[in-house]
């Protein structure tokens, strides 16, 4: 049999708001290292890549390894009857065609369990080369994200491009174009706050904006976000999830005609 | 301005 136990259930809620939106419906495949996800959006212009290992949970046993198909709304709409606090269980039989949630409160007073149906799901799976990037960029989750909510406002796509002076985010539409420079913070005191960016090589790439948008709803799971480019390559939207795993965001860029 | 790439454009089906 399959069991995930997890103190910090919030993660788990936190992880279904950071893809419901993006993925309508995504395999979880549970192996003794953990659990991982892959899966497109339905315009195949993005991915997204879950892992959650083993070793983050409080409790952790997969008999054989097995794949969950999962109607992602369902699960979130599941996980919101989750508290914050509480422990969240994922649980399934061996080729069990059904996975059950168990949340119990801090105090063991409450303990509920929601039983979904899985579904039968062939998504094919892409391999993804390990690459080195031209250019990585670290910043406060949060800025990204504002960032990206502001500029999507002035257009459609946004043009990010690193060089060693820093990052330019730029849009232009109908209202006129936005620019947003964000420099390498010298003095790294607080590294959560730094803007650190590592440079090979600059980067200029061009990336539609709602996309952008979709991936910064992960911002609550990870203080950080960090962005890798490369040219003509799809940028990696990473966030670490503190001691168990990461979720990371693929997007192809628009290539010049 | 420019053409949306795909992730079939760069990576492969395993």
């Amino acid at each position: 049999m399959f069991e995930a136990r997890l103190l910090r259930g919030s993660i788990l809620k936190k992880v279904l708001e950071a893809i419901k939106d993006l993925l309508t419906q995504a395999t979880f495949d549970c192996d003794d290292s953990g659990i991982q996800l892959q899966a497109m959006d339905n315009s195949h212009v993005s991915l997204v890549s879950l892992q959650l290992r083993a070793d983050g949970f409080d409790k952790y046993r997969c008999d054989r390894n097995i794949s969950m198909g999962m109607n992602l709304n369902s699960v979130a709409k599941i996980l919101k009857c989750a508290g914050d606090k509480d422990t969240v269980t994922m649980k399934a039989q061996d080729n069990a065609d059904t996975v059950t949630f168990v949340f119990e409160s801090p105090n063991q007073e409450k303990v509920s369990d929601y039983e979904m149906k899985l579904m039968n799901l062939d998504l094919e799976h892409l391999g993804i080369p390990e690459t080195e990037y031209s250019c990585t960029i670290r910043m406060p989750s949060a800025e990204f994200a504002r960032i990206c909510r502001d500029l999507s406002q002035f257009g459609d796509s946004m043009v990010i491009a690193c060089t060693k002076e820093g990052v330019k985010f730029s849009a232009t539409g109908e209202i006129g174009s936005a620019n947003i420079k964000l420099a390498q913070t010298a003095s790294v005191d607080k590294e959560e706050e730094a803007v650190i960016i590592e440079m090979d090589e600059p980067v200029t790439l061009t990336f539609a904006c709602q996309y952008l948008n979709y991936f910064t709803k992960a911002t609550s799971l990870s203080p950080q976000v960090q962005l890798s480019m490369s040219a003509d390559v799809p940028l990696v939207v990473e966030y670490r999830i503190q001691d168990i795993g990461h979720i990371r965001y693929y997007l192809a860029p628009k290539i010049e005609d | 301005k420019g053409k949306q790439a795909t992730m079939m454009n760069f990576f492969k089906k395993i």
